[in-house]
C-alpha cells in the first residue's frame, strides 16, 4: 500500500 | 515547508497539494487504496474531517494546523484516534515525518517477512532518511517548546535504533539480499 500526503493548502 | 515537501517526495511519500475541499475529496477518492496522511487548517478540517471519516472510515491520519488550538478542541475531540492538532508548522511536519517513517518500518517488516528484502530495504532507508531529517528539523528554531528560551530537542532515537546497527532492520534486509 502506497503512501500519499494530501495537503489542503492555505494551511500555512 | 517546501523543503519538507521535497524530503517527503524523495522518500517515497508523494505530496499532493490542493487548494479546495472538493479537490481534496477527489484526491482521496483517487487514492482510496493508499495510506493517506491529510493536512489542513483547523477551519477547513472542521468540515473535511467528518466528511472524510464518514466516507472512508478506515484510512486516515489527520494533521490539523491552527493558531488557536482551544477553538478547535471541541470538534477535534471526536477524532482523537486519527487526528493530531498543532499550533506550530514545524511540530506538525516533524510529527508527520515520524509517523510516515513508522508506517514505512511496518511495511518494510512485512516485505522482509514475505521474502522481499529489496522492497524492505527501500522502505527502511526511506524511514531512516525521514527520521534523520525530522531530527534536524526539530532543532531549527523557532519551535513551540519555549519561545523565550529556545531549547534544543535531543534526537529521537526510538526508530533509528531499530533501523541501525549490525542487527538493525537495514542490515537484516541487506543480509537477506546477500550483501
Amino acid at each position: 500500500q502506497d503512501v500519499v500526503v494530501i495537503w489542503l493548502d492555505g494551511t500555512f | 515547508c517546501k523543503e519538507t515537501k521535497e524530503d517527503l517526495v524523495i522518500n517515497g511519500a508523494p505530496v499532493i497539494t490542493v487548494s479546495r475541499s472538493d479537490e481534496a475529496m477527489q484526491q482521496i477518492e483517487t487514492h482510496s487504496e493508499a495510506k493517506i496522511f491529510f493536512i489542513s487548517s483547523g477551519s477547513l478540517g472542521k468540515d473535511m474531517v467528518p466528511t472524510i471519516v464518514r466516507q472512508y472510515p478506515l484510512i486516515h491520519s489527520f494533521y490539523i494546523f491552527c493558531f488557536d488550538m482551544a477553538t478547535h478542541g471541541n470538534w477535534a475531540l471526536d477524532y482523537t484516534n486519527c487526528l493530531k492538532i498543532f499550533d506550530h508548522p514545524i511540530d506538525l511536519l516533524v510529527r508527520l515525518m515520524r509517523d510516515i517513517s513508522t508506517y514505512f518500518i511496518e511495511q518494510g517488516k512485512l516485505y522482509l517477512k514475505f521474502n522481499d528484502p529489496n522492497n524492505a530495504l527501500k522502505y527502511f532507508k526511506y524511514a531512516w532518511n525521514l527520521e534523520t531529517r525530522a531530527n534536524q528539523k526539530d532543532k531549527v528554531p523557532p519551535n513551540t517548546k519555549s519561545k523565550e528560551k529556545p531549547t534544543v530537542q535531543p534526537d529521537c532515537r526510538t526508530r533509528l535504533n531499530l533501523l541501525e546497527g549490525e542487527n538493525g532492520l537495514i542490515r537484516q534486509a541487506e543480509k537477506a539480499l546477500g550483501k
